[in-house]
């Protein structure tokens, strides 16, 4: 059994009824048999413990007068915060012992159809009322069976008369009220409740430093997800908030937060978020996946080939280098062998169509002053395009396609919080690696 | 296995019903898989159900019996925390 760690510090309760099932769902319980019903399940529980239960009547205007446990039948939202959910589901709570307004009250879902020893579709009031007074004075639900304490509805216990508690349930009650011969509740500590015994200690397991590589570049893929930046290499990635902290400097497991990949990934080619219906695309080898958040959407993976994607010399094109949605048009591009292709990806009601658009592919080489074999792209902060590859990391302004100078910064420093190696040459155009340069100290 | 749309509702389950920590506003709804195996698999325990961190058909069947609606697991940190304050204090 399982205790709340709360009780009454007295055994004299009052219990009151402030409202009775709807007559139309439950026609079978008139409010008398109802009091008798719950006049039964409280006798269940001082049947085995020194407790007494006392109902309080009600006034000359018919209001129910105050008790410790206040029950009453309530539908949907009824001001507790535990809103009901209509037939099924939830049936019944009730709050554990203690000082507050609410405590020990006891509400039932007015939409289920309530019964006494009913059949099937009906609810067996006496049975959810044993359990949930258990809550009222103390008990929190158990997976011992048999228990009145486990918390799903199997059904009537039986005859209301000849109803008895379980083991597990009598000793729960019992040591927090004591048996009802008088002997002290508790056994010699009656206030404390057993608590399980504390888990064995764990020592605290250090990440595997192979994989801790973060500030020496080499990204699988990059991706602007819901304005966070993620970097994906081998089977791990690191995430960067919108404010440009690091959620953590050592790497999470891709397996373990994108759910629907297939076992074993430990490379992803190519990452973007949908921008007409925020899915998330996925490009591994010649297949690919959209994610509805952090899970695989059924159907997935579908090949590559419908996006139909062929080279200059007609080859179709079996992987994706890069992906992203240029911010600056809203459209879709994708990067494989120097090549490019644009798409439009607008949404029509709830459907997303995919064209892919006339006069590409076209050469890399367009995109002036970035590499032509990028690792990933992205848009970012007023829609700005982010080239990576290896370490580095090249900014084409909003729109901008010709820009004179493109001068590479540090993935690592700039974004992965590693610190700045010493001062070394100015990195080459990597257009041109053999063009001179000069800078103000040179 | 279970589709999306299942799992999503299984998620709000496990969440309810105390086998998931409540969502963490930094980390919006996301869980990790380990995470919800794991809470999959005590539900499981505690339901008397077969052991498989899977929503197989028998956990479906369970997640959708009418129930309490208090939690199972109540001992997030955040209670025992609360509780210990209280005892201190008293």
């Amino acid at each position: 059994y399982a205790l709340s760690g709360l009780k009454w510090h007295k055994t004299d309760l009052t219990w009151s009824v402030h409202s009775y099932p709807s007559p139309s769902l439950s026609p079978g319980l008139p409010d008398n048999l109802v009091n008798s019903i719950l006049t039964h399940a409280f006798k269940a529980w001082s049947d085995v413990a020194p407790l007494s239960f006392h109902q309080l009547p009600s006034d000359s205007r018919g209001a129910a007068a105050e008790g410790d446990i206040r029950v009453s039948f309530s539908r949907l939202y009824h001001d507790d915060g535990y809103p009901f959910d209509g037939q099924g589901g939830t049936l019944a709570h009730a709050f554990y012992p203690g000082m507050q307004e609410v405590a020990g009250d006891t509400h039932f879902d007015d939409h289920e159809i309530w019964s006494y020893g009913g059949g099937s579709i009906n609810t067996d009031l006496f049975t959810v009322a044993v359990h949930e007074f258990g809550h009222a004075l103390g008990l929190s639900h158990s997976s011992s069976d048999p228990s009145i304490m486990r918390p799903y509805y199997q059904g009537p216990v039986g005859d209301i008369p000849n109803f008895r508690l379980a083991l597990d349930d009598r000793l729960a009650i019992q040591q927090l009220y004591g048996v009802k011969d008088g002997r002290p509740p508790g056994g010699d500590d009656p206030d404390l409740p057993r608590l399980p015994s504390p888990p064995p200690a764990r020592p605290t397991q250090l990440s595997d430093p192979s994989f801790d590589d973060r500030c020496q570049g080499g990204f699988d893929a990059v991706a602007n997800i819901r304005g966070e930046v993620f970097f994906f290499k081998g089977a791990y990635f690191w995430r960067i908030k919108q404010d440009g902290s690091l959620v953590s400097l050592n790497p999470a497991q891709i397996k373990n937060f994108w759910i629907g990949l297939p076992p074993g990934t430990n490379k992803i080619d190519a990452v973007y978020e949908r921008k007409s219906d925020n899915k998330i695309i996925f490009f591994i080898g010649s297949q690919y996946w959209v994610f509805k958040d952090t899970v695989a959407m059924s159907g997935y993976p579908r090949p590559l080939s419908e996006w139909g994607m062929r080279t200059k010399s007609g080859v179709l094109v079996d992987k994706v280098e890069a992906a992203f949605v240029w911010a600056h048009n809203g459209k879709t591009y994708l990067f494989s062998g120097g090549e490019f292709w644009r798409f439009d990806e607008s949404r029509e009601g709830e459907q997303v169509t995919r064209q892919r658009e006339e006069g590409y592919p076209r050469n890399t080489n367009l995109w002036a002053g970035v590499p032509s074999h990028i690792d990933d792209i992205i848009s970012w902060v007023e829609g700005d395009a982010y080239f990576f590859k290896d370490n580095l990391y090249w900014v084409l302004k909003n729109g901008g396609l010709h820009q004179d100078v493109v001068t590479p910064k540090s993935i690592a420093v700039d974004w992965l919080r590693c610190p700045a190696l010493p001062a070394s040459p100015t990195a080459a155009n990597p257009r041109n690696p053999k063009e001179c340069k000069c800078d103000l100290s040179g | 296995s279970a589709v999306p749309d299942q799992y999503s509702r299984a998620v709000d389950w496990l969440s309810r019903y105390g086998y998931l920590p409540p969502p963490d506003p930094r980390t919006s709804k996301l869980q990790t898989k380990e995470g919800i195996e794991k809470a999959i698999r005590v539900m499981q325990r505690f339901g008397g159900v077969q052991e498989t961190g899977l929503l197989d058909s028998e956990t479906l069947k369970l997640m959708s019996t009418p129930r309490c609606s208090l939690p199972d697991i109540d001992g997030s940190e955040d209670m025992l925390r609360k509780r210990r304050r209280r005892r201190k204090k008293r």
